[in-house]
């Protein structure tokens, strides 16, 4: 009743919580997993892989800068949707979305992630990291790579993924926030949802500390792909300036 | 406000350019 987080919210609370943002994830995921079954397991053809690689580093960079933009825009509708989120002030759903909005596409990644070939849905296709290779960033790219891997391994469900990228978008530990007990509170509760949903599942104590190490790594990309880019713009200023999202440069240009 | 502009529009608009 005072906004306070668990143990005083009650089950039907919690299945409440998980039930809106879930669907709230459906809703805005930008593919579902079944419109890409159909491709999932085909590899990128040689041709095709070596015309990314021969692609100059200046275009691949604004590809890949295009596509993370619009997964990011889906993240933004996300973020509107979860309870709670519009009620802060916007100087706080700006500090969220600009530390959070990435860590939410490398999370949704295991979505669009085939196992077996180490690919991930990319353009159209499954593309695997030596896709990415103009890019000269093969350190991260094959951290990213590891990191989708990895939290496939746990196999989530979309409600558990759900969850764990509204946990994550809500970290009340941000820089800059204005009103870190308000996102402290929400952040509470999604664990506390999360933790609900994980024990319907039947699922192991040790999957909630798990994904909590995985919010560590997920900074660390984060931070080397602010690197990367820091370094590409220093090379090519007006290529960042001019053919960039403007989002993008929002978000990451500092 | 100025510095996150597109954000802060994404943010007010109730329809976002995205096609949901």
């Amino acid at each position: 009743s005072n906004g306070e987080a668990s143990p005083t919210a009650s089950m039907a609370e919690l299945d409440h919580l998980a039930h809106v943002v879930s669907k709230s994830h459906h809703e805005t995921c930008q593919y579902l997993k079944e419109e890409l079954q159909p491709t999932r397991g085909e590899r990128l053809p040689q041709a095709e892989v070596d015309g990314y690689q021969r692609k100059p580093r200046e275009l691949m960079w604004q590809l890949c800068a295009v596509k993370i933009t619009e997964a990011i825009q889906y993240v933004v509708e996300f973020a509107k949707r979860i309870d709670g989120f519009m009620e802060l002030s916007q100087n706080d759903q700006i500090v969220l979305l600009k530390a959070g909005s990435l860590e939410v596409v490398f999370i949704r990644m295991c979505r669009l992630f085939d196992e077996q070939n180490n690919a991930v849905y990319f353009d159209g296709k499954f593309a695997g990291p030596d896709v990415f290779k103009a890019l000269g960033c093969d350190d991260l790219i094959a951290s990213v790579f590891d990191f989708a891997k990895s939290l496939c391994s746990l196999q989530l469900t979309e409600e558990e993924l759900a969850l764990f990228s509204a946990f994550v978008l809500l970290s009340a530990d941000r820089s800059w926030l204005q009103d870190k007990l308000q996102v402290e509170k929400l952040q509470q509760k999604t664990q506390s949802a999360l933790q609900h949903v994980l024990q319907k599942n039947q699922r192991d104590d040790g999957v909630l500390s798990e994904l909590r190490c995985r919010v560590s790594a997920l900074r660390s990309l984060c931070s080397r792909h602010t690197e990367k880019l820091s370094a590409f713009r220093a090379v090519h200023p007006d290529i960042v300036r001019m053919h960039f999202p403007p989002l993008y440069k929002e978000l990451f240009g500092a | 406000k100025e510095k996150h502009k597109i954000l802060h529009q994404l943010l007010q608009n109730s329809a976002s350019p995205v096609d949901l």
